[in-house]
């Protein structure tokens, strides 16, 4: 995948049962956000990966001041890389079992 | 500082704590 600068990870074993992930953020190349970065720090949040929109989380993070709004594509798109890979695990361990 | 700060939005908690040097790349 295309490389965006920041980096999403999962902040916890994945049991690969919930649909609830906590997943940590953190910008590791500020040059490629067109925004100033603000924080220092890790962001670790839940996301449901049967529900939720990487994209609405990545607005919740500008709303929440975290992002600036010219960035908000590239921290969606960074969650929803993650996602996928994600999901791709799960389904490949699940044919695995099968 | 092993601090971490806690940010609620809308239902959403967001814990903000530091990232380890290591973690970052070179600038």
């Amino acid at each position: 995948a295309e490389d965006t600068g920041v980096r999403v990870e999962l902040a916890e074993e994945d049991d690969c049962t919930k649909s609830s992930i906590a997943l940590r953020l953190w910008v590791e190349d500020q040059k490629k956000l067109k925004g100033k970065y603000k924080d220092s720090g890790a962001i670790e949040f839940a996301f449901d990966l049967d529900t939720e929109v990487p994209e609405t989380v990545a607005q919740e993070m500008v709303d929440s001041g975290f992002f600036l709004e010219i960035d908000v594509k590239i921290v969606g798109k960074s969650i929803r890389d993650r996602v996928s890979l994600i999901k791709w695990r799960r389904q490949r361990s699940a044919s695995a079992r099968n | 500082s092993s601090a971490a700060q806690v940010v609620h939005s809308a239902g959403r908690r967001f814990i903000v704590s530091p990232v380890p040097e290591s973690r970052l790349r070179e600038q």
